[in-house]
């Protein structure tokens, strides 16, 4: 998966 | 950050406190359905727990904080404070069917086998499905209000504006978020019948919306 774990967003 | 993005959380922020000072001024939860605030409530505290992990901006604290408190105040007033006002007999969706799937697809379908990402997606396919409560007691009930019918149009377009954030971060960034992306079109899809409801009724006709 393209994992984004970066939760920058609400 | 970007335009959209930006608009995005305004509205979603609109919303929720549309829906608040509604409940507040008025001292009254008619038409509202606890059960869906119940479940938005549930979505923030699930998404947002990395808020006692991770600092990744002022204006990212403090939007969850305000959401966070919002969405409890909210429950508060409805099941509480005016609790003589709610309508539990039209709140009849039975969200068992919305939790029970959306539990088993954080479990099958996420970035990452860790409690915080599970719960991340979970909070994610929840609140693509959190609305349905609501809808489903203005068709039960045949009318909105209009205050009611406002706080819908901008909780919807809260995440449309996000898939315009979503297509922008791509073509500039090169960021997909597949799961946030999949749940925001379908959650956008839900709304799609009220939007055409929104503006040929609300919009154009008398200020209350009734249903055919």
């Amino acid at each position: 998966h393209t994992g984004q774990c970066n939760k920058d967003e609400l | 950050m970007n335009i959209f993005r930006l608009a995005g959380d305004v509205s979603h922020l609109v919303a929720i406190i549309i829906l608040f000072l509604k409940i507040w001024k008025s001292k009254s939860c008619a038409g509202i359905s606890g059960k869906s605030q119940v479940l938005f409530a549930l979505v923030f505290t699930s998404r947002y727990l990395d808020l006692f992990t991770v600092f990744i901006s002022a204006y990212n604290t403090i939007m969850k904080l305000v959401f966070l408190v919002l969405s409890y105040a909210t429950v508060y007033l409805i099941y509480m404070r005016f609790r003589g006002s709610y309508d539990s007999e039209n709140d009849s969706f039975r969200v068992e069917f919305l939790l029970v799937p959306v539990t088993g697809l954080a479990f099958l379908e996420n970035y990452a086998f860790t409690p915080l990402e599970i719960l991340w997606t979970f909070s994610i396919f929840l609140e693509a499905v959190a609305i349905m409560p609501q809808l489903f007691m203005i068709t039960k009930t045949g009318e909105a209000e209009s205050i009611t019918t406002h706080y819908l149009f901008f909780l919807g377009l809260y995440r449309a504006l996000y898939l315009a954030n979503w297509v922008w971060r791509y073509h500039t960034e090169g960021f997909f978020d597949q799961i946030a992306v999949v749940s925001g079109v379908v959650q956008t899809i839900f709304y799609c019948d009220f939007f055409y409801l929104y503006v040929t009724r609300v919009l154009r006709g008398s200020g209350k919306m009734s249903l055919p």
